[in-house]
């Protein structure tokens, strides 16, 4: 049967295989619009694919969205794998997605920590962190999202490598932190940072390392609240939005606050829903409406950021 | 593969910052080996946390002798993953 994302199950999740290969497939069925870049490898070796979104010219602004960090957080990837085969699709149709398109770029890591990922359909459901080997401990991995230099081994973050918000050895020790780093920083021109999380259905933005507030608080506050407001207008789904430190707790070493604190102004956490009954074991019959909910809220952030160049 | 056959999520909601302190405390010991799905942050912010079967006993005599409400979120973690399994199985099909 001829691959097409017309055969693809969005409503199911799937494997790390399955989804690097549909990756392929939305490129082929998109020739002039998404292309597939490799901005590095996992612990493991794995590739650390990303899709690139884009019209045309030369180092336009930029918008980087990933999901799957935390590898357990399934809603996340399969979201992602929604929301970019929508972002192809809506291209010349949705004068909202054109107009993004016609002047800026979109990168999307869909699978940000694959090792993880693969741990979880092979061994451990439940595995949250990367798969690094801590060196003078039985326990493996660190959290990619304490990795990050920004506040890196403070509050909210833990030194013992067994704990699931163990920081790592050093500021982005991981790969799969490191990859990331090197690409925004060698881009130069992201504007906007949006790392999807599950779940507690939260919008947050920097700071999360301290409690000052943002300089761009009032803005971004703004922004958080009718994204919150157009996500719930689809099925109820209620979200709370902040900062990092006043909506959930102190985290250190963030993927946003990092951002944030390397010049991307629109930098946002996105915690998708569990409904209050599943946590992280979300059942797959909820991805579509999860996705579908999820999708103004991405909107609003990228037409304001569109609209707002800096 | 690891299986998590009688393993609940508890839904916590701590009262004060005493019982948050307690909460923490709870998932720093290493032979209970509970796992925060959502970490206990503020006095009535629900916390979920998964208790693996052995210590399921103990925690809860732990949570009820300190009054700390809880309810049930998950009543077998490992049935909802063969579910979960089962889906993937059928949708590949």
């Amino acid at each position: 049967l001829e691959r097409s994302t017309s055969t693809f199950d969005f409503a199911s999740y799937h494997t790390l295989d399955e989804i690097y290969d549909w990756l392929d497939t939305l490129v082929a069925d998109h020739p002039g619009l998404v292309s597939k870049i490799q901005i590095g490898q996992s612990y493991e070796n794995r590739p650390l694919y990303v899709l690139k979104f884009s019209t045309g010219g030369s180092n336009r602004p930029a918008i980087w969205l990933d999901t799957g960090i935390h590898s357990r957080e399934w809603v996340t990837q399969a979201t992602g794998v929604w929301t970019a085969n929508k972002l192809a699709e809506e291209y010349g149709q949705d004068p909202s997605v054109t107009a993004i398109l016609d002047s800026m770029d979109i990168f999307f890591e869909i699978v940000t920590n694959p090792d993880g990922y693969a741990f979880t359909h092979s061994s451990n459901r439940m595995w949250r962190k990367t798969r690094s080997i801590n060196a003078g401990s039985s326990c493996v991995g660190v959290d990619p999202n304490r990795n990050w230099d920004a506040g890196f081994g403070g509050s909210g973050s833990s030194s013992n490598p067994c704990s699931e918000t163990y920081h790592g050895p050093y500021a982005h020790s991981e790969s799969e932190v490191k990859s990331i780093v090197d690409f925004i920083l060698g881009h130069g021109n992201v504007k906007a940072v949006i790392s999807i999380h599950s779940y507690s259905q939260m919008l947050m933005f920097p700071y999360g390392y301290k409690r000052t507030a943002a300089p761009d608080y009032e803005e971004l506050n703004e922004l958080a609240k009718k994204a919150v407001n157009d996500l719930a207008a689809v099925h109820g789904t209620e979200y709370t939005y902040g900062s990092i430190v006043d909506t959930i707790y102190m985290a250190a070493g963030t993927t946003v606050d990092w951002a944030y604190e390397n010049g991307v102004k629109y930098s946002y956490t996105f915690e998708l829903r569990d409904r209050g009954h599943y946590g992280f074991l979300l059942p797959s019959s909820q991805i579509i409406p999860t996705a579908t909910e999820t999708w103004p809220a991405l909107m609003d952030i990228m037409v304001h950021v569109q609209q707002h160049l800096y | 593969e690891q299986l998590f056959v009688g393993d609940q999520v508890l839904r916590v909601t701590a009262s004060d910052e005493e019982q948050i302190a307690l909460l923490r405390a709870l998932g720093e010991r290493a032979d209970l080996q509970v796992d925060f799905w959502r970490d206990p942050t503020k006095p009535g912010h629900p916390a979920d946390l998964r208790v693996p079967f052995p210590s399921l006993q103990a925690v809860k005599i732990f949570l009820e002798s300190h009054s700390i409400s809880y309810s049930i979120m998950i009543e077998d973690v490992q049935q909802l993953l063969d579910e979960e399994k089962k889906t993937m199985m059928l949708s590949r099909q």
